[in-house]
């Protein structure tokens, strides 16, 4: 049973989840067909750009992280940016889209120039994450659990940071044992996608090396 | 660490400041 509080919790995260987003005008320019190699880029960067903000707008809603030690504050969201940007663009391609969305966004990352040795397991992490068909509860959840993790590179009070960590993981995994009944290990299957993450993690940091160079 | 100096940046002004502003 979820108490009152945790209850309260859910919907801080998700309300601050839901208000949160990349902006309009940049996610209407990545539906565009037409586009050179340089556009492109020039897109994916503004929209990485974004994407971190927006995910600093999104942490400072979870509830204590802004009484955490400033430099924490900065090293959770500097170690987390990647990973929860990831889980982040996974929830969106697997919403339902429009008819020729999914391909267009699809098209446009395989044109970036970004190579197919980091492309596979990004689209596979993507596929995964659809087949868990997440609510959006769950995928708010997931993303402060992501961003809260004690075990970050320079974070001093790890401590501070677990016991801020650990109240979601509880309410997490009341949650996927009430919406998902029938699957009892569906809490382990999210947690196995956080460790994903981190192998994404280190992809990315190599496949910015090559994009650099390209 | 240099590259990470530009996610800085954003996360340290974002964090001072207000979004919509």
């Amino acid at each position: 049973e979820i108490s009152k509080e945790q209850q309260a919790l859910i919907k801080l995260i998700v309300d601050a989840y839901k208000r949160h987003q990349i902006p309009q005008d940049i996610t209407k320019k990545l539906l565009q067909e037409q586009y050179s190699a340089e556009e492109n880029f020039l897109l994916l960067t503004e929209m990485a750009t974004s994407q971190v903000q927006v995910l600093v707008e999104f942490t400072k809603n979870i509830p204590g992280f802004l009484s955490l030690d400033h430099e924490d504050q900065i090293a959770l969201l500097k170690g987390s940016a990647v990973e929860a940007m990831f889980l982040r663009s996974a929830q969106v391609f697997s919403r339902k889209m429009p008819s020729g969305h999914t391909e267009v966004l699809e098209e446009r990352v395989r044109k970036s120039g970004i190579s197919e040795e980091f492309i596979t397991p990004m689209f596979n992490f993507y596929k995964s994450i659809g087949e868990l068909h997440m609510i959006q509860e769950e995928q708010a959840l997931l993303s402060a659990i992501t961003i809260l993790s004690p075990d970050r590179p320079y974070v001093k009070d790890q401590q501070a940071v677990e016991r801020l960590q650990e109240p979601m993981l509880d309410v997490l995994r009341k949650l996927c044992a009430l919406q998902h009944p029938l699957e009892p290990q569906y809490f382990a299957r999210l947690l196995g996608r956080l460790t994903e993450l981190r192998t994404l993690n280190h992809y990315h940091t190599e496949m910015l090396a090559s994009w650099r160079v390209n | 660490p240099a590259s990470n100096l530009g996610l800085e940046d954003i996360i340290r002004k974002a964090l001072m400041g207000n979004l919509e502003e």
